[in-house]
């Protein structure tokens, strides 16, 4: 089982 | 007073119809450079970045930097009146504008439409696009990574992409069996067969096949397309517009719980 990772702490963290 | 005139104007219409089944509402910023926008899909798994460089435009003029909150589906509404040899003006005089004006002109300058967009303000949200150097650049023909991802998609709904110094992998394992498709690094001089790959770490990815075939609707922007991976870092699928600018589509990958 596989699952997508949320990325606006991604895209928040400049 | 903004004001940008595309000579090509079916650009314009492309890049709304790729990205249309991805966000729903974007804020356009407008300044002296050009214009940008950033938006996340729904799902917060995948973002759009598109810069478009005032060099680009026939015209292009941006007294002081403005913010217009589209709704996508509208624009499209609205574009969907734009013949595909039509230049498109963007226009606006308010420094706060509520409504964004559009002239569509033939070739012959024989037809001139006129429209406007009511605006909305949209809480933007302050998106930051890390800067990555990625392991792993693969440049190929758009409309054979398009393919690719169309055809494994019956098969699966993820796509693992591995690559290595000499080609890259795209594998699937679904309920009805398992495949796989390489393609090797090829020098080719036709646009159509070349493959460049740029692999200073090999990565082994997984990625939802349900995104890659919406980033894919950015196909007729440009016959290539650059693949962009580094471990534990959103992929970057890149269109390059000519002189215009780029369009980018980011996803997240998928992780085993």
């Amino acid at each position: 089982q596989m699952s997508q990772k949320n990325m606006t702490d991604y895209f928040k963290a400049k | 007073m903004f004001e940008a005139k595309l000579q090509q104007g079916v650009i314009f219409k492309k890049i709304v119809d790729a990205i249309k089944d991805l966000v729903k509402s974007v804020n356009i910023d407008a300044s002296t450079s050009g214009l940008s926008m950033q938006a996340m899909d729904s799902a917060h798994v995948a973002l759009v970045s598109l810069k478009l460089n005032e060099n680009g435009f026939k015209d292009y003029r941006c007294d002081r930097p403005i913010t217009l909150g589209l709704s996508i589906e509208n624009l499209s509404k609205i574009l969907k009146c734009a013949g595909n040899d039509d230049t498109i003006t963007l226009q606006t005089d308010e420094e706060e504008p509520s409504s964004l004006k559009f002239f569509f002109e033939n070739q012959q300058a024989s037809k001139i439409s006129e429209f406007s967009l009511n605006l909305m303000s949209l809480d933007s949200e302050s998106l930051g696009i890390p800067d990555t150097d990625y392991s792993s650049v693969i440049q190929m023909s758009s409309a054979e990574f398009s393919r690719i991802c169309k055809e494994l998609s019956s098969i699966s709904e993820t796509v693992e992409i591995e690559t290595s110094k000499e080609s890259v992998k795209f594998s699937v394992q679904g309920d009805i069996g398992a495949g796989s498709i390489t393609v090797k690094n090829n020098q080719s001089d036709k646009d159509v067969d070349r493959v460049d790959l740029q692999i200073d770490q090999p990565v082994k990815l997984t990625f939802a096949l349900r995104y890659l075939n919406m980033f894919n609707k950015a196909v007729s922007l440009s016959s290539t397309v650059s693949l962009n991976m580094s471990e534990e870092n959103p992929l970057m699928v890149e269109y390059k517009i000519d002189d215009l600018g780029s369009l980018r589509f980011y996803l997240a990958p998928k992780i085993s719980d």
